[in-house]
C-alpha cells in the first residue's frame, strides 16, 4: 500500500458517498446516468468475486464490501425510491455498444489465455484442465471476469458523461462526483509507476485500461478547473 | 496451474 492508492481509493469512495448523498439529500436523481450506475454495480460484482475465495486484508474486504453495497444502493434509489425523479429521456447511451464488446475483449485478451489458447480450451484441446468441471476452482472463470470488470470499468462513466453533453449541462455536485472519480483514476496512474519503480508490480490490462479510464476525463478536467471554479453550473 | 492469480488492488 502507498500514499497514491490509498488515496486513489478513498477519493473513489468520495465520489461514491457524493452521489449517493446528493440524491439522498435532494430526493432526486436528475441528470444522473442510471445507466454508468448499473455498469459500475456490474463492474464491482464481478471485480470481487474473489472475495468468496481469496482474503487479502481486512482493508481490502471493507472496501471491497462497501463498493458493493453503495453501488446497489445507487441503483436502487435511482430505478426504485426515486425513479419518479430520473431523467430516462436524456439517458439514451447504449449500454450494450459497451457491454458486449469489452464482454468479448476480456475473453481474448486476459491474464490467463491468449486467443489461441483460449480457442483450444474451448475447444476441448486443452493442456492440463477444462474451464469448469469436478477440481475446477472456477480461477479461469474468476480472471476473465476480473478482466472483464477492468475493461469495463474504464468505460462505464461514458453513458454518465454522453448525458451531460445532450444535456448541455450538469449540477455543481454531479461534477464533484466525476472529479473524484477521475482523481482515482489519475492516483492509480502514479500510484502503478510507484509500484513498478518499488515493487516490480506490473500489470499490463489494468494499466491499459487505466490509462483508457484516465484520458476519458480529462476533457471534463479541463471544464471542471476552468468553469465549475466560477459558476454554479458545468456549461458546455 | 490451478492458482488464482490475486488482484490486491481494489
Amino acid at each position: 500500500m502507498n500514499i497514491f492508492r490509498l488515496t486513489g481509493d478513498l477519493s473513489h469512495l468520495a465520489a461514491i458517498i457524493i452521489l449517493l448523498l446528493k440524491i439522498w439529500k435532494t430526493r432526486s436523481c436528475a441528470g444522473i446516468s442510471g445507466k454508468s450506475q448499473i455498469l459500475f454495480a456490474l463492474v464491482f460484482t464481478t471485480r470481487y468475486l474473489d472475495l468468496l475465495t481469496s482474503y487479502i486484508s481486512l482493508y481490502n474486504t471493507f472496501m471491497k464490501v462497501v463498493y458493493i453495497g453503495c453501488a446497489y444502493a445507487t441503483v436502487y434509489l435511482i430505478y426504485m425510491k426515486f425513479k419518479a425523479t430520473y431523467d430516462g429521456n436524456h439517458d439514451t447511451f447504449r449500454a450494450e455498444f459497451l457491454v458486449v464488446p469489452v464482454g468479448g475483449l476480456s475473453f481474448l485478451v486476459n491474464h490467463d489465455f491468449t486467443p489461441l489458447e483460449f480457442l483450444l480450451v474451448i475447444m476441448y484441446v486443452s493442456y492440463d484442465m477444462a474451464l469448469c468441471g469436478p477440481g475446477s476452482n472456477c480461477s479461469h472463470c474468476f480472471q476473465i471476469l476480473w478482466t472483464f470488470s477492468i475493461y469495463l470499468e474504464s468505460v462505464a462513466i461514458l453513458p454518465q458523461l454522453f448525458m451531460i453533453s445532450k444535456t448541455g449541462e450538469a449540477e455543481t455536485i454531479t461534477t464533484h462526483y466525476l472529479f473524484f472519480l477521475g482523481l482515482y483514476r489519475a492516483l492509480y496512474l502514479i500510484n502503478w509507476i510507484w509500484r513498478f519503480y518499488f515493487e516490480g508490480f506490473f500489470d499490463l490490462i489494468a494499466i491499459v485500461a487505466g490509462v483508457v479510464q484516465t484520458i476519458l476525463y480529462c476533457d471534463f478536467f479541463y471544464l471542471y478547473v476552468t468553469k465549475v471554479v466560477y459558476s454554479e453550473r458545468l456549461p458546455l | 496451474s490451478t492458482e488464482p492469480l490475486r488482484h490486491d488492488e481494489l
